[in-house]
């Protein structure tokens, strides 16, 4: 092994990193799990830990860009240099680039991770049969909106699991419209636009307005690439149009007609022969999370190494099974010794947000077409905790796997996440399905329950996102999706609406409650948080705010929040966060060792 | 697997068409991956470039010709890291 000249390395193993932006290739939460394993691979073997920053500056700060992308070291397109880092150090120092006119994939093709429908954002499964028929791409078959899906499974016809593939007319990402999906056509600097572009980009981003005029209205999203993306030719991220003409001849798939070099090809128009527009096809692409490991051993501290096997050996190949070289080992320990930690604790990042709204509508490519939930759905949640994407073919990481659902009428250390926590009189109260626990403080591991909440407040629903118990008046406040009821001793007022509180539509549910001083509490939905007024029971003026802006550091869209001993906790999957009144996460581990104390 | 018709071969608008000589290509690698320095600095490019194919051969395992062979030109034309090999 090697490391940089000076022996250069971190002065401290509390690292912090960040993602700055992504590629269109990959799903976020694909990316941002690439990059935990990856830091995984080192943290693994020595004393470092990682925490993702989700704003400010992190000692590594990781993004993607093409050719020259502002440190003066410039990519040079699809293949040759993939990425690089820099060693641990300030300012650029320890950062990591990745070049995003390369494919980025898991190492064995596509991955094209699917939203909505039933499949719980599972990825597609290439091929699938429809009707008989085998696919191998998303398909629009069975619908007659236009939006395309695939089958999670070999065989759709049998097991009507499905997801909707990558699209801009489904979600846009980054940008500065939440997501939200493309709207065509769009008006930009005076002309109009049916779909995603380049125009005004010199990085090569296919982006598109949210609103029917961004020269009006500025707000913009950049688009997923479809499954059928180009990559470089001379319309990147452009969806190969089937069939297409070329040379007199017409094409229904990729080819390497007109090429020496058997690279397939497809036109980005329907006739190449008038148009000339066409891309390179996917292939296997190149495994973010191998090279990810390798940018990572240059940010903290290790140069290339000479053993072929070695995870810095510069040259990159796929490996299936990955494991760290003895070579690799050696130099990371060389630099940060050779403690090795308990690992458990990493599973720390979200991996899929817990709260999609799955429609779980019965089947979908079919004549009746189910709708796509828009922001005002107002479905009842679903209770079962959605199983993680199988994302490990390709890279054969173990996933954590739990039986699930598991019955949490029984043991609250079963339960995945719990629909709302919070303290009354003292005792932490966990909420589930109609069931709760209570939990004392003082008495550490003692779980009382469980109990029937409709047992002890009868008019509450059996799902309860959220509740707090008023300071000053002791009142008991209790939320269900846009309703909320209020208990004085066995009385109780409700359900009411939440617009009675001044929340507005946006809030699909209220995911948390933070009590502070002078009669105020914070209700918390998605991303944002309203402050009410407990003496007008009304939220003040100003409001909502982006949760980020206060409470940087925290998961953004966490499904629990409450005070509890003084610290604010943020829950997230089987994790929290707490936070200090002085808003510093001081610490993140399991809600279920920590706080439940579950042996 | 007969082609009825003799193959079109076309060069693709926008492809980024690297018309380096193989001598070029492994002048600029090595160069780029700190193998040699830039050209003021070296009194005879022969005498370099040999040493330097030796130097990254060793580096990265190949077989140490001191020759541009084909195996070495195909390493030159792989994908992989953008960290120089040798140096800062």
């Amino acid at each position: 092994f090697l490391t940089f000249e000076g022996d250069l390395k971190w002065d401290h193993s509390d690292l912090t990193y960040r993602v700055l932006n992504y590629s269109p290739d990959l799903d976020a939460s694909v990316i941002e799990d690439a990059f935990a394993r990856a830091f995984k691979v080192w943290s693994d073997v020595t004393p470092l830990t990682f925490t993702r920053l989700q704003s400010g500056e992190a000692d590594i700060m990781i993004q993607f860009g093409t050719q020259e992308h502002g440190d003066g070291y410039p990519f040079d397109g699809k293949d040759g240099l993939l990425a690089h880092a820099f060693p641990p150090g300030k300012g650029v120092q320890g950062d990591a680039h990745f070049d995003d006119d390369e494919f980025w994939t898991l190492g064995t093709g596509i991955v094209v991770k699917t939203s909505y429908g039933n499949a719980n954002g599972a990825a597609c499964h290439f091929p699938f049969t429809f009707e008989g028929q085998s696919y191998s791409t998303c398909i629009s078959e069975g619908r007659s909106d236009g939006l395309l899906w695939c089958a999670t499974t070999p065989n759709y016809d049998t097991d009507k699991v499905y997801g909707f593939c990558p699209s801009e007319l489904l979600y846009t990402y980054d940008g500065n419209s939440d997501g939200a999906k493309c709207v065509f056509p769009f008006i930009f600097e005076g002309k109009s636009y049916d779909a995603c572009t380049t125009d005004g980009r010199s990085d090569g981003y296919r982006w598109c307005a949210t609103t029917a005029s961004f020269d009006q209205d500025k707000k913009y999203g950049f688009c997923p690439n479809r499954d059928t993306a180009v990559i470089g030719g001379n319309s990147q991220g452009d969806p190969c149009v089937f069939p297409f003409t070329f040379l007199g001849q017409t094409y229904s798939a990729c080819t390497s007609e007109g090429r020496q070099d058997g690279k397939l090809w497809c036109a980005t128009t329907s006739n190449y022969d008038t148009d000339h527009k066409w891309g390179f096809c996917p292939d296997q692409g190149y495994s973010l999370f191998l090279v990810a490991a390798h940018e990572f051993g240059h940010s903290l501290g290790l140069d290339h190494s000479s053993v072929r096997d070695a995870l810095m050996y510069p040259m990159y190949s796929y490996i299936k099974d990955f494991h760290l070289h003895p070579d690799d080992v050696s130099g990371i320990q060389f630099l940060y010794g050779e403690q090795v930690r308990w690992a458990p604790l990493l599973w720390l990042w979200p991996h899929v947000p817990s709260c999609l709204p799955g429609r779980g509508s019965g089947p979908v490519p079919t004549a009746q077409v189910p709708d796509i939930p828009d922001q005002t759905s107002t479905q009842a949640e679903d209770t079962t905790t959605p199983a993680e994407p199988d994302l490990a073919t390709g890279d054969d990481y173990p996933m954590p796997t739990e039986p699930s659902p598991v019955d949490p009428s029984s043991d609250a250390c079963k339960v995945n996440s719990f629909d709302a926590i919070t303290e009354i009189n003292g005792e932490l109260h966990f909420f589930k399905s109609g069931n709760y626990w209570k939990s004392s403080g003082s008495r550490k591991g003692t779980i009382q329950g469980p109990f029937r909440i409709s047992a002890t407040w009868p008019a509450l629903p059996a799902l309860i996102n959220a509740a707090f118990q008023d300071v000053l008046t002791k009142k008991l406040f209790f939320f269900s999706g846009r309703r909320f009821w209020v208990y004085t001793g066995s009385s109780v007022v409700g359900p009411r609406g939440i617009e009675k509180l001044g929340i507005g539509k946006e809030a699909e549910r209220i995911s948390g409650a933070l009590q502070r001083g002078r009669g105020k509490v914070l209700l918390f939905s998605g991303e944002k948080y309203w402050r009410l007024d407990m003496k007008v029971q009304k939220v003040d003026k100003g409001y909502p705010r982006l949760t980020d802006d206060t409470f940087a550091g925290v998961p953004l869209n966490a499904h629990d929040v409450f005070l509890y001993q003084g610290k604010y906790h943020f829950c997230q999957d089987r994790f929290y966060w707490r936070m200090t009144p002085r808003y510093q996460v001081e610490r993140v581990g399991y809600v279920k060792y920590d706080i439940l104390n579950c042996p | 697997p007969l082609h009825s018709r003799p193959q079109a071969v076309i060069t693709f608008p926008g492809e980024l068409v690297s018309n380096l000589t193989d001598l070029q290509l492994a002048e600029s690698y090595l160069l780029r991956f700190g193998y040699t320095e830039s050209e003021g600095q070296t009194r005879s490019r022969q005498v370099s470039m040999g040493k330097a194919l030796r130097r990254m051969q060793k580096q990265l395992g190949l077989e140490e010709t001191g020759e541009l062979d084909a195996s070495t030109l195909a390493t030159m034309r792989a994908p992989r890291c953008g960290v120089p090999d040798v140096g800062r």
